[in-house]
Parts: structure tokens; C-alpha cells; sequence
């Protein structure tokens, strides 16, 4: 499956910056 | 810490395995893009679980990958100042 990247991308918060 | 392998990922419950995904995502993209790392993991945990272990094995398609999520942006950020 041709990777499509999306812009509308829910940005990714790693667990240590969550704290 | 130790690889993420596909029973390790099945075992955990559904929203948990995107987690767990970009946490071994996240370092290897922030040494490419420290200032971008949150979105383009992001934009990598769109791609399939089992094509995500596999980019673990193998860098060249995680850094192109990481590269195709690059452009995207940034083509997206040039677009936005040029309307503005």
C-alpha cells in the first residue's frame, strides 16, 4: 500500500512528555 | 530497550499499540528531525502495525519514509506562507 502521508496527522506525544 | 516484536505488540490492547509504536518511532525520527519528530511520527503511525515492525528492521524504508513525511510538510508550510 503506497505510503500517503497526511498532514492532518494527530501529532505524537511521547509517554516522558506526557508527564 | 528491547526490540518491539509483533506478540509483544498483538498483546497489547488496540489504542495502546499506536503508543507503543511511537515511542520506539519517536527517538529514531528525532535524531533525523529533533524540531519535527512529534508530527512525523504521527504521520508514520498512519501506516500499518505490521509495516511499522518491519521499518524497525530496516532502516532505509523508515528513512525514506520519514523523508516522503518531510516533503509533505514542508510543501505544506511553503503553501501556507505563500496564502498568507
Amino acid at each position: 500500500k503506497p505510503f500517503v502521508p497526511n498532514i492532518n496527522a494527530a501529532e505524537f506525544i511521547p509517554g516522558f512528555l506526557q508527564k | 530497550q528491547e526490540p518491539l516484536t509483533a506478540s509483544m505488540l498483538a498483546a497489547a490492547p488496540l489504542k495502546e499499540q499506536k503508543q507503543l509504536l511511537g515511542e520506539r518511532l519517536y527517538p529514531l525520527i528525532q535524531a533525523l528531525h529533533p524540531t519535527l519528530a512529534g508530527k512525523i511520527t504521527g504521520m508514520l503511525l498512519e501506516i500499518d502495525n505490521s509495516e511499522l515492525l518491519h521499518m524497525f528492521e530496516s532502516p532505509e524504508s523508515l528513512h525514506s519514509k520519514v523523508e516522503e513525511a518531510v516533503a509533505v510538510l514542508q510543501a505544506h508550510q511553503v503553501k501556507e506562507l505563500t496564502t498568507k
